[in-house]
C-alpha cells in the first residue's frame, strides 16, 4: 500500500506541467529513496529524472517498492482539478490498477478524490555515470527561460559556450544571428539572482531550442537553474526543488557532420 | 549540416 501526503500540492501540479509535453507515459517509482521518475522523450534526445525525497512529504508511506505507470497528460488533467494551495494525497492499494489523488483545500472545507487508471509501461532505466563537467553554470531560471524563448524566434538551435568571458548563448537563422552573453555576477541582492560560472575548461555545445524551450517549463519549480556542460556529452539541466529534491533533464547535443 | 545525437549514444540501459 502507498500513501503520500504532500502539503505543497501545487508543487506536484508544477512538476506535471513541466514534463507532460516532453514525455507521454512514465513509471513513477516509490521507494525509501523517494518518489521518483525517469523517462525519455519519444525521440530519445531528452531524459527527465525527478526525485521528491520522503522528507518533503507530510506522510510518506510505501511498505514496498511500487512502480506506477501513468499517462502524464491524464495525470496532469486530474491535477489541474486541484487548487494551487491544496494538499494532495496519492493513494494506491497493493495490486490495484488505479491510483487515487485526494485534494484537500487548506481550510479542509472541500475534499475531492479522483481515481486514475494505471498502465503497464515497460521502461528501461538509463545509467548515468558520474561525470566531471567542463563547466557548471548557475543562473536565474527565469533568465535562462527568457534567453531560450528569445533565441527560438531567430533560430532552431542554440550554441552554449562557456569561456573566461562568461556563458554565451548563440543562434543563427534565416533572418540573422543573435548572441547573449551572461557574465558571472555575484554582486546581487538575493543569492538566487546570481550568475555563477565554474569553468575547468572552455566548452561549446549545440542543442535544439525546441527541447530547451520544453524543459524550461520547469522554471516555476525553482528560482535558479544549473547547466552542467562537457564537450561531447549530454547537458544536464537541473532545477532544484527546495528541500525536496530535483528535476533534471539530460539533453543530447547536436554535432556538425 | 547538424545531426541530433540520441542519448543511447552516451548512456547504457540498465
Amino acid at each position: 500500500m502507498l500513501e503520500l501526503r504532500l502539503v505543497q500540492g501545487g508543487l506536484l501540479k508544477k512538476v506535471l506541467e513541466s514534463i507532460k509535453d516532453l514525455v507521454n507515459d512514465a513509471n513513477f517509482d516509490c521507494s525509501a529513496t523517494g518518489f521518483s521518475l525517469q523517462a525519455m522523450d519519444s525521440s530519445q534526445v531528452a531524459v527527465v529524472a525527478l526525485l521528491l525525497r520522503p522528507e518533503g512529504f507530510e506522510r510518506y508511506w510505501c511498505d514496498r517498492n511500487i512502480s506506477m505507470g501513468m499517462n502524464l497528460n491524464n495525470m496532469a488533467k486530474m491535477l489541474k482539478c486541484a487548487g494551487n494551495d491544496d494538499i494532495i494525497t496519492l493513494k494506491a492499494e497493493d495490486g490495484s490498477d488505479t491510483v487515487t489523488f485526494m485534494f484537500e483545500s487548506p481550510t479542509q472545507d472541500k475534499i475531492a478524490d479522483f481515481e486514475m487508471k494505471l498502465m503497464d509501461i515497460n521502461s528501461e532505466r538509463l545509467g548515468f555515470p558520474e561525470a566531471d563537467y567542463h563547466a557548471i553554470v548557475r543562473m536565474p531560471s527565469s533568465e535562462f527561460a527568457r534567453i531560450c524563448k528569445d533565441l527560438s524566434s531567430i533560430g532552431n538551435t542554440v550554441v552554449i559556450s562557456v569561456t573566461k568571458e562568461g556563458v554565451r548563448f548563440s543562434t543563427r537563422g534565416d533572418i540573422g544571428t543573435a548572441n547573449v552573453v551572461c557574465r558571472q555576477n555575484t554582486a546581487v541582492d538575493k543569492p538566487e539572482e546570481a550568475t555563477i560560472i565554474e569553468m575547468n575548461e572552455p566548452v561549446s555545445l549545440t542543442f535544439g531550442l525546441r527541447y530547451m524551450n520544453s524543459l524550461t517549463k520547469a522554471t516555476p519549480l525553482s528560482n535558479t537553474v544549473t547547466l552542467s556542460l562537457s564537450s561531447g556529452l549530454p547537458a544536464v539541466v537541473e532545477y532544484r526543488i527546495a528541500e525536496m529534491g530535483y528535476i533534471r533533464f539530460y539533453l543530447a547535443p547536436k554535432i556538425e557532420e | 549540416l547538424q545531426t541530433q545525437l540520441r542519448l543511447e549514444a552516451f548512456y547504457t540501459f540498465n
